[in-house]
């Protein structure tokens, strides 16, 4: 775009950001509003500067929870970045994707989709179809979309942006097991509960290569334990308790690996506990519990 | 029939509005 920060806007910004970091916004917030008018005096109210000012001065209103302030100055910098940028850059689509955040956290979700849907709409234009931008799109877009029980929207997203990271970043990016995560979540809302098992077992699989190589009867992921030990409980009359499975060390490995895991061993205890199979929901739960 | 623990799914902020 050719546009850069001014050194002195950085400067203020980061000022501000220690300002609000200590919660003293009763002097982040006048700085801001005494540079914006010094701006727009010395600049002229349409100048590129002025909407980085007006972004400023935005995170500290949104860090306050002043979601509609925050959003009115939001939509001025935008009216600036348009008509000084164009309407088709990637700026634009980051103040549509912050505006139709605000919105989102006033419940306002119906208001936030046709803006998200825009930042995605250019995302694509600048960046192409499978950027890894394009699927973070995809992925607000889908949760705007989940807010409002468009759940065959939500699906297409999160499939769209699943296949962009698993193309993109490989089948280990945590983005992956995120975005899994969270289309199991729109199945389980529909009452798709095997289409969401289908998932959880898939991440818990893929940490499980990730951390072994391989899945072979000496390693199993963490699921395929809990299901034996659930057949176990049932051919075999427990006496004295069943021994231990030991889980060579898995849980270790997930403990640090990712909190995705972790919460997909809750969802997937959860939905055993729900089949009945109590054996097998402890040992997940268990193991969520020894990660955490 | 507990709920499932669904980690709660947050709208994702672009800090990049303030790099252009």
């Amino acid at each position: 775009s050719g546009y850069e920060i001014p050194a002195r806007l950085r400067t203020l910004h980061n000022l501000v950001i220690q300002y609000a970091a200590q919660g003293r916004y009763e002097v982040a917030v006048p700085l801001c509003k005494q540079a914006l008018e010094d701006l727009e005096r010395t600049s002229g109210r349409g100048h590129p500067d002025v909407a980085t000012m007006l972004n400023i001065l935005a995170l500290v209103y949104r860090d306050q929870n002043k979601y509609k302030e925050a959003a009115h100055l939001l939509n001025d910098a935008l009216s600036i970045r348009e008509s000084t940028l164009g309407r088709d850059h990637p700026a634009v689509a980051a103040t549509l994707n912050n505006l139709a955040v605000l919105y989102g956290k006033r419940g306002k979700y119906k208001e936030a989709e046709p803006l998200c849907q825009r930042a995605l709409e250019i995302r694509e234009k600048v960046l192409g179809n499978d950027h890894p931008d394009v699927a973070k799109q995809l992925n607000n877009l889908a949760l705007l979309c989940q807010n409002q029980g468009k759940y065959e929207a939500v699906e297409r997203y999160y499939r769209r942006a699943l296949a962009i990271y698993e193309g993109q970043l490989g089948p280990d990016n945590p983005n992956v097991a995120r975005t899994k995560n969270n289309l199991a979540s729109c199945y389980l809302k529909q009452g798709k509960y095997a289409e969401a098992e289908t998932l959880y077992k898939e991440i818990l699989t893929q940490a499980h290569v990730q951390e072994f190589g391989s899945v072979d009867d000496n390693h199993k992921p963490i699921w395929m334990h809990a299901e034996e030990r659930e057949e176990m409980s049932k051919t075999q009359h427990r006496e004295g308790g069943t021994p231990y499975v030991e889980y060579g060390g898995w849980y270790k490995a997930c403990k640090v690996s990712s909190p995705t895991v972790n919460t997909t061993l809750r969802n997937l205890g959860a939905l055993y506990r729900r089949q009945g199979k109590l054996e097998a929901a402890e040992t997940l739960e268990e193991c969520a519990l020894r990660s955490r | 029939d507990r709920p499932p623990a669904n980690k709660q799914q947050q709208l994702e902020w672009d800090d990049s509005t303030l790099s252009y």
